[in-house]
């Protein structure tokens, strides 16, 4: 998890097609 | 066999299902639609514009196209998280898919913002031909991009084959150290039945398929060839490397 702390972020984080 | 039935005894119904969903990802996390392509697509850098690319130090470029690579990466990230059954894989193997996976998503991506008539790729708001790269200093690793895109723009794909062809690429069990390889297989196994499902629907031609798997090892060695250029180059300019290139870039190339 630490080593791709970004790639996990960007998993957890909830967008919607609007925020791209 | 029961005509409701389709590849492997998926119903017609979630194939359909499954490749809605995929294209539906696609589109909504595509950097330009295919409109905003076609319209781009004989806007080119004038000559003095490649010429200051041609100039540039060779590591103030690396660091364009880092950032470039790691925005389109970004919205990979986007693409894969809305394919239904992705984010129900361990999280181990989201992140496994992903770091191994995504920059073969960027490649298959670049051909919809490709134009094969002139050999030019849109990059920084206009297209541009290989001499815009020069600077880079990775000629082999620059053309073999450009003859991958070429080549998989002959195949005159729809958006929806891309669309399906980058969450096969994506969901393979071909990457090491997945801890739940069946799970990733039965997600592989449906898309490749729904992208065969469209590609008959869409194609006469019925080598389209077997043409476009074949194209899969290019692509790994593509990305083969990416790291070890970027091993080289971090050699030389590790400051920049260290400093300047996108945190996603680093942490997801390991240089």
């Amino acid at each position: 998890k630490e080593k791709h702390k970004i790639l996990h972020q960007l998993l957890q984080n909830n967008t919607s097609p609007g925020d791209l | 066999q029961d005509p409701q039935l389709g590849h492997n005894n998926v119903s017609m119904g979630e194939l359909d299902r499954i490749a809605q969903n995929i294209i539906k990802s696609h589109l909504e996390t595509c950097q330009y639609t295919a409109d905003e392509l076609q319209q781009l697509a004989w806007q080119t850098h004038s000559y003095e514009e490649v010429k200051i690319y041609q100039s540039k130090p060779r590591d103030v470029l690396w660091q364009q196209c880092a950032i470039q690579i790691t925005h389109a990466i970004q919205y990979v990230v986007e693409f894969a998280k809305r394919i239904s059954g992705f984010m129900e894989l361990c999280q181990n193997d989201q992140i496994l898919l992903l770091k191994s996976g995504c920059l073969e998503v960027v490649l298959v991506r670049m051909c919809r913002a490709f134009n094969p008539l002139n050999n030019t790729v849109l990059f920084e708001g206009k297209y541009g031909g290989m001499q815009v790269f020069k600077a880079l200093g990775c000629d082999e690793l620059v053309s073999a991009v450009f003859d991958f895109a070429k080549s998989l723009c002959s195949l005159q794909l729809t958006e929806e084959e891309i669309a399906l062809f980058s969450a096969a690429v994506l969901i393979s069990t071909d990457r090491p150290w997945l801890m739940e390889p069946r799970k990733v297989q039965k997600l592989q196994e449906k898309i490749y039945f729904a992208l065969q499902h469209i590609m008959q629907k869409n194609h006469m031609d019925e080598d389209t398929l077997a043409k476009l798997i074949s194209r899969i090892p290019t692509l790994s060695a593509l990305c083969t060839l990416h790291t070890e250029e970027l091993q080289a180059f971090q050699q030389l300019h590790p400051e920049t490397v260290n400093v300047l290139f996108p945190p996603l870039y680093k942490e997801l190339f390991n240089p």
